[in-house]
């Protein structure tokens, strides 16, 4: 443990937390992409399985239930508890796009050709482009609630510190994982716009509004 | 013989 991955994953749980708080408070999801949501949740389900078989630590065990827990509510709050307020009609991307390369890719490059490992390795590839439909169905509508920008942030901020991380774990443990890395930094990647319109838009008390 | 990969991250 680093700070980096500390930071990192407490910057993932402030997310998660941020965005039922949202949900929650607001009695309504509006802005919010279910679709991005089910991802997250298949994403938790699919990596932490091995909660099931292996112990590593209290506190990896303690995040990764209530990783699981928080997605399925959030889930729960989208498509029934809240479900009138869901935007289903601008929440159109095509999940089946990234499910299906994400499952093939799986299981052609893996670490190791087993079923625990292809499902770990399917929920990297698929938390890498899970955000997807949200930035979509913001590109969509052209706007998003500040609350849901700070979601955004905190989610984007975990895996850049993440990389610090492997950076970090590379050169004091000589640890590297590429699957990971190259997941992790497409995924930052696909951040990277939505940081400067947070930086220059959010951080300066604009509401973000993109361009018609 | 469960993690022959040894995921230790979240």
């Amino acid at each position: 443990m680093n700070i980096f991955r500390l930071t990192g994953d407490l910057s993932h749980l402030a997310a998660i937390i941020i965005l039922l708080l949202k949900i929650w408070k607001s009695r309504s999801c509006a802005g919010i992409s279910g679709k991005s949501q089910i991802l997250f949740a298949i994403v938790f389900t699919t990596r932490y399985l091995d909660l099931l078989s292996t112990f590593i630590s209290l506190y990896n065990s303690c995040m990764k239930v209530i990783y699981i827990g928080c997605a399925y509510a959030t889930v729960y709050m989208i498509y029934m508890k809240f479900r009138a307020t869901y935007d289903g009609n601008h929440d159109s991307f095509r999940v089946e796009f990234l499910v299906v390369p994400v499952g093939g890719l799986a299981v052609l490059i893996n670490h190791d050709f087993s079923f625990m490992e292809i499902l770990w390795t399917f929920s990297i590839y698929l938390e890498s482009v899970a955000i997807l439909p949200q930035l979509f169905m913001i590109s969509k509508t052209g706007e998003a609630e500040t609350i849901t920008t700070h979601y955004l942030f905190c989610l984007g901020l975990y895996r850049a510190l993440y990389i610090f991380n492997w950076v970090w774990r590379f050169y004091f443990e000589g640890f590297f994982d590429l699957i990971a890395i190259v997941a992790g930094v497409v995924q930052t990647i696909l951040y990277c716009d939505f940081f400067y319109l947070y930086v220059t838009k959010v951080l300066k008390g604009k509401k973000l509004s993109l361009p018609a | 013989s469960q993690d022959p990969v040894g995921h230790d991250e979240l």
